[in-house]
């Protein structure tokens, strides 16, 4: 509760009318996404307890400690882009089954993705453009998108367990085709 | 040089083969197919003289262009399709600072747009609002719709207030409202919708009658001389403009299917699916 108010009261500073509005002066913007910032961060503790009391437990083993990427809008994200292997576990809120995309940045070129059923997912591999591209200072930024389909059940969640594959085959199979045209 | 078909089983757009933008939209299951232009153009920002009252600045608490024209943005423009199993792209270059990726997932009934705007040049010392702007052959009768507050879909008529006689004196902004989840124009004769959602509040109109436009980034060098006393002019820590990436999601279909699909689908884009990812020490028959 505690950690929830946080993020609470945050968005209860940012009603205020130029925060809604965008007519706030630089450094209350500054400030604003600061605070929501924070806000954030508490709330995805309290994610991560929950998720330690509903994830499967090997014996007397915790459940890994999940990681949130916020960056993955401008293909940003350390787990993704620096593991080999991962999980991805999709949080559904809404009280009835979606569909969606996971994009992923990565810096493999072919992955192995498989669903909670055990069965292996479709996946494509799209580069990353020049502009697309985060930072491009950052030492070694993703240079491919991994997408795939998401199914998780309504006010639940669905695990995706995903793998750096060298498999040439895999790799024909997800790359995508490319052609430019300057007009 | 051919015209080039992005297609999915429920969606086909068209890409000219001339100027390589968009041009036509379809829906494959109705069998609806209008003529769709779009790009990304930009208003001039009014400077105004804050000592006269009457002539403010275009700036953060206003939206004032200088003038009625939005300007294209005038370059070579580079654009790259790009075909996969899953999702096929188009990713259209209009300028150094405008980039948009254009597309359509497997089994998907919407475009995805997501554009990249920015840093918005002012080295002409000219502020610039920058647009997103479609362009339809829609017998509008000069009315569209946009959402209030993300709840109550209310109809705007251009140049025109329900409860007054309207002296419009600014025919751009004066005909702008706030779109906080979806703006749509129909066509009652053809019966046909054309709906915009967007992934966070914005201002759009429809200024003249089938076409859309929707302000994705601005920067000003005024102050409006309404209380914040800065110019909106945000820099990022290189000292350029602000780089801006936003998403927005088409749907084509008639008038009485468009609501159910775009209330699903903005309720699934307001309350997306949550990912979170653990680093894994494990084989996959471990994990399993």
């Amino acid at each position: 509760e505690i950690k929830l108010r946080t993020l609470r009261q945050a968005m209860g500073v940012a009603q205020h009318h130029d925060a809604v509005s965008g007519t706030e002066k630089q450094h209350v913007a500054y400030d604003y996404a600061m605070r929501l910032s924070e806000g954030i961060s508490m709330c995805q503790e309290v994610v991560n307890d929950a998720y330690k009391k509903l994830l499967p437990k090997n014996n007397s083993a915790t459940p890994p400690v999940q990681m949130f990427c916020t960056l993955t809008n401008i293909s940003m994200c350390n787990v993704t882009e620096l593991l080999k292997r991962f999980t991805v576990t999709v949080y559904n809120p809404i009280g009835r089954p979606v569909t969606t995309w996971l994009r992923l940045p990565v810096q493999g070129s072919a992955y192995t993705v498989i669903g909670p059923d055990g069965k292996n997912v479709p996946a494509q591999i799209v580069p990353v453009s020049k502009r697309t591209k985060s930072i491009p200072e950052r030492k070694s930024p993703a240079n491919y998108e991994l997408v795939f389909h998401v199914s998780p059940p309504p006010l639940g969640f669905a695990t995706y367990f995903v793998s750096y594959n060298s498999a040439l085959e895999v790799f024909k199979q997800q790359q995508t085709q490319e052609k430019e045209n300057v007009f | 040089y051919q015209d080039m078909d992005l297609r999915n089983e429920h969606i086909s757009l068209i890409f000219d083969q001339t100027t390589g933008l968009l041009k036509q939209m379809t829906n494959l299951d109705k069998q609806i197919t209008i003529p769709l232009q779009h790009e990304f153009k930009y208003y001039q920002s009014f400077a105004g003289n804050n000592s006269k009252g009457i002539y403010e600045a275009s700036g953060a608490y206003i939206f004032r262009p200088n003038g009625t024209d939005a300007y294209p943005l005038k370059t070579n423009m580079v654009t790259k399709f790009m075909q996969g199993i899953l999702v096929k792209e188009v990713h259209q270059t209009f300028s150094s600072w405008t980039t948009l990726v254009t597309r359509l997932y497997q089994g998907a009934r919407h475009v995805e747009m997501e554009w990249t705007v920015g840093p918005i040049p002012i080295d002409d010392n000219q502020g610039k609002e920058v647009i997103s702007h479609f362009a339809t052959d829609l017998k509008t009768n000069g009315i569209f719709y946009t959402d209030s507050n993300g709840r109550e879909i209310l109809q705007r008529k251009r140049n025109f207030r329900p409860t007054w006689k309207l002296n419009q004196t600014e025919p751009v902004s004066g005909n702008y409202y706030p779109i906080n989840s979806r703006i749509y124009i129909r066509d009652e004769t053809k019966n046909v919708q054309l709906t915009v959602l967007n992934d966070r509040s914005q201002g759009g109109s429809s200024i003249q009658d089938g076409c859309l436009e929707i302000m994705v980034h601005r920067r000003n060098l005024h102050d409006d001389s309404l209380g914040v006393g800065e110019p909106l002019n945000e820099t990022g820590s290189d000292g350029k403009g602000l780089i801006v990436r936003g998403k927005h999601y088409l749907v084509l279909d008639d008038i009485k299917s468009s609501g159910r699909v775009h209330r699903d689908l903005a309720e699934q884009l307001f309350m997306a699916p949550l990912p979170s990812f653990s680093d894994l020490k494990m084989d996959f028959q471990q994990w399993i």
